[in-house]
């Protein structure tokens, strides 16, 4: 199973439509600071997280809604969709391509939001979703997923919490 | 609950002790229980020895030095839960030129059997890998990308020419 | 003592907003207090907005723009205490090529008036230095220097090639 | 005033008396990891910061003398100086030079240690020795100097800590 594509739409700082293709083995992602490297990372976390206390940077959800940008009008939702080769059958489900997708809109007050899941462009709950992602082990808490800060987290870490990690995968 | 714990950190340990040995080209390190007898009522020591150099607290090595180990030890539970795919996002922050290669290759060693996506500002990486997108903002504070897949088949252009780093 | 405070305050943040601007290009940054009335009871917000963006939260900056941030604070508190050397560690990590070197040609400036040494991995401040120090480890764990003087005066060697970067 | 030199004597990885030329303006130091240019940084603020906080990543004074490297016996002292160009009297002593050297002795039981000061080779007390600091403005505890990691914990810091570093200040 790999990672084929990641469409990303109004979230962060990707305001249009934007598709990102990926091959199995090893790609690298480079750019200036401030670019939208991490943003990706973002992503994809944002679709594999839902219940992960991952901080994704954002205060709120709603801030994941891109902002305008230098003189656009902010978006009112944003949604994020990775698809996966699904030909070794490693995600629970009968096709050969399985696209996960969450969407966040602000609501019209701008106070709260709401926030949907489809598996295959049709509408899941949050806890099947999550179910999904847990029996294919591709959810957001593995320590697949190293964030920019994880590395110096881990070295200035106490004995004791750096056991806990242990406790933690057992 | 305290078989299952011995077991994990016997496995963790093993693949730290040679992730280190690799990452840092014939180091040693290993990890160590606080309180053996009673593992969960004490922490976990981490003991590291770059090349030629004698033992010393963690605390006392550089921060390339402290950063490799960091990341020996996430490998090292990597290794334990494998995973069909990885995303790095700038591990190699405080490495330099050597060990920044000696970390590029080893993803390049494991992506035969995984996919990995390695976020980096380094030329060395961007070289090991086999696949390159490029990620720019529009003057509109809007992120544009480009994609050069199979870069190790074009023979005289490197990649970094192409994204004027 | 509130009246200290405040000088201090309006002295330091007219620095940083003056360096932010210039190491990021033009973008716009400033502190402000929580509680203008009685900031001795609150805190102090750092807020920035890079070149060509919304201002956005500090959490939601990249990792580069945060340091670029971080970096444009402590020569503020710099150039409000002024001092005759400055010793600076690794404080272009988190930087891409252009604005480490924003930050080395921002030192170059300042160094015709103070002492200025700085640690880095980075090619392009190596190139703003006027001299450079190489720092090794031979094979028994002893540290060896070699100072280049005046590197500027050398017109076709560039630094890293005598180092071997 | 410029620092004119550094002398190292068995200080962390420098086992031999090295001796470290400086000159005006802008000198970078660089190369590999662990190479030992954060030392110099730590014999800088070992001298200068005698009653600071600043941690020199030594559990304990004694960590700094030298430990035999790979094969060499460990060092029974270390012993760090700096040679200051003092023409413009910054530093309130009549030189046109002025050496201010620190000297960490381990005693004879390894238990504790013995901690000795000198201003152009003659002792001096830790309290005189810090005036001097205090009074040419060149003690370790100003923002002239950053160390490795200084970024990421103003990064990282909460705004309260942050106000508090102006009122240091004050
Ligand atoms: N909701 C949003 N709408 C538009 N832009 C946003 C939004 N949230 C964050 N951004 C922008 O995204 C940028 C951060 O991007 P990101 O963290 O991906 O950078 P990066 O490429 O990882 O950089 P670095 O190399 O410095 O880590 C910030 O400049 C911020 O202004
Ligand atoms: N008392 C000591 N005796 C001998 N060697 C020591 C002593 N204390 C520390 N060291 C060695 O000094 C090295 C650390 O050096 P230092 O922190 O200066 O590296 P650095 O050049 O700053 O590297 P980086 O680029 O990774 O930050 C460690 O490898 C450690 O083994
Ligand atoms: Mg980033
Ligand atoms: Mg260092």
């Amino acid at each position: 199973m790999h990672l084929k594509e990641i469409e990303l739409d109004n979230f962060k700082s990707f305001s249009r439509k934007t598709k990102i293709p990926l091959l199995e083995g090893y790609t690298a992602i480079t750019g200036p600071n401030g670019a939208g490297k991490s943003n990706i990372s973002d992503a994809i976390l944002f679709v594999l997280g839902p219940k992960s206390s991952r901080v994704i940077r954002a205060g709120r959800l709603t801030d994941l809604v891109f902002n305008g940008g230098k003189e656009k009008r902010p978006a009112k939702e944003c949604k994020a969709s990775l698809i996966f080769d699904n030909s070794d059958r490693l995600i629970p489900i009968d096709t050969n391509e399985v696209k996960l997708t969450r969407l966040v809109r602000i609501s019209d007050n701008a106070e709260g939001y709401y926030s949907y899941f489809y598996v295959n462009d049709k509408k899941s709950s949050l806890g099947e979703f999550d179910n999904l992602l847990a029996n294919a082990r591709i959810s957001a808490d593995g320590y697949n997923f190293v964030q920019q800060g994880d590395i110096t987290r881990i070295v200035e870490m106490t004995n004791l919490e750096r056991r806990r990690i242990l406790d933690d995968i057992a | 609950k305290k078989v299952g714990f011995q077991r994990i950190f016997g496995a963790i340990n093993e693949n730290f002790t040679k992730i280190f040995s690799e990452l840092s080209g014939g180091g040693e390190a290993e990890l160590l229980l606080e309180n053996e007898e009673d593992p969960l009522s004490g922490g976990l020591i981490i003991k590291a020895r770059p090349k030629d150099k004698k033992f010393v607290r963690m605390e006392a090595l550089s921060g390339g030095e402290k950063s490799l180990t960091a990341l020996s030890f996430i490998f090292a539970i990597q290794a334990y839960q494998p995973s069909p795919f990885y995303l790095l996002d700038e591990v190699d922050m405080f490495l330099d030129g050597v060990n920044a290669e000696n970390v590029s290759r080893a993803v390049g060693r494991s992506s035969k059997n995984a996919q990995f996506i390695q976020i980096s500002l380094r030329k060395v990486t961007l070289k090991e890998a086999d696949h390159i997108i490029g990620v720019t903002m529009q003057r509109e504070g809007i992120t544009d990308i480009v994609m050069k897949p199979n870069i190790g088949d074009i023979p005289d252009t490197p990649p970094e020419t192409e994204l004027k780093l």
